[in-house]
């Protein structure tokens, strides 16, 4: 199973 | 007040074409260098930034810097009444309730205007900071997206793998697989038609198809496209808009649960 993180969690956003 | 004027007024068309899929809503914030739009997806999964540098427009004046929250479903369907030949001007007041496209031909016998109210959008605004990048690829746009089309009947996700050979881009499901490989070129007439691959190490990710064909609707505005990978890091892909900005998308690659 494969998930994705929120992209904002790269930039240093919630 | 606020007022751009862009005598390829056929460059606001394709952006809007290429975010108006991913994105229901954003701001567009104005000021002395130009207009930018920042906004994630609805599943926040990937990044939308547009920067339109004040220099390349034919006409450009904020006396304030402003934030123009639109719904970009109603933005698209004003910019679908000009015509592709059309001068575009986008004008607002300091404070505004609303904004005003309007569309010239170029014999100056048509001038059509259209008003639209203003939305306000509460948005997290992201600091996206300069990287260096691990493998960046250069290649034809339309090859991308033909690339991305072709491979999405196979599966849901993309795996796009670079090292010095060139770039390697596959996809498995039911039906099968398939691999489409892209090697540098070596001797190029046309520098739009290259596929040139700086790396400093191979990578290999994989990406949701969807995204990525959200993407590609960015085709028209650029004849190359440029993607950006590292190890813990969202791929970055980059339109150029002429010469007055470019379009970036960033999307978070899949991993392991």
């Amino acid at each position: 199973k494969q998930k994705q993180r929120s992209i904002a969690s790269f930039f240093g956003g919630s | 007040m606020f007022e751009a004027r862009l005598a390829k007024g056929a460059i606001f068309k394709k952006i809007l074409e290429a975010v108006k899929d991913l994105l229901t809503e954003a701001s567009w914030d104005c000021g002395d260098m130009g207009i930018t739009l920042q906004a994630m997806d609805n599943a926040h999964v990937s990044l939308v930034s547009l920067n339109l540098r004040s220099d390349g427009f034919d006409k450009y004046r904020c006396d304030r810097n402003l934030t123009m929250g639109m719904n970009l479903g109603s933005m698209s369907k004003i910019l679908k009444c000009a015509g592709n030949d059309d001068i575009v001007t986008i004008r607002a007041q300091d404070n505004p309730d609303t904004v005003t496209f309007v569309f010239e031909s170029e014999n100056g016998e048509k001038q059509s205007d259209y008003e639209m109210k203003l939305m306000s959008l509460d948005l997290e605004h992201l600091q996206i900071p300069e990287t260096e990048y691990a493998c960046v690829v250069k290649m034809p746009a339309g090859e991308f997206a033909r690339i991305c089309r072709d491979l999405s009947q196979f599966g849901d996700s993309i795996v796009i793998s670079c090292s010095k050979q060139g770039v390697k881009f596959s996809a498995s499901g039911d039906i099968g697989s398939a691999n489409v490989k892209l090697a540098q070129s070596s001797n190029v007439d046309k520098e739009e038609e290259a596929v040139t691959i700086e790396m400093q190490e191979p990578v290999s990710f994989t990406y949701a198809c969807r995204y990525l064909n959200f993407f590609t609707k960015a085709t028209p505005l650029s004849a190359q496209v440029k993607l950006s990978m590292s190890p813990e890091y969202p791929l970055m892909v980059e339109y150029a808009i002429d010469d007055i900005g470019q379009i970036r998308y960033f999307l978070a690659p899949k991993i392991e649960d």
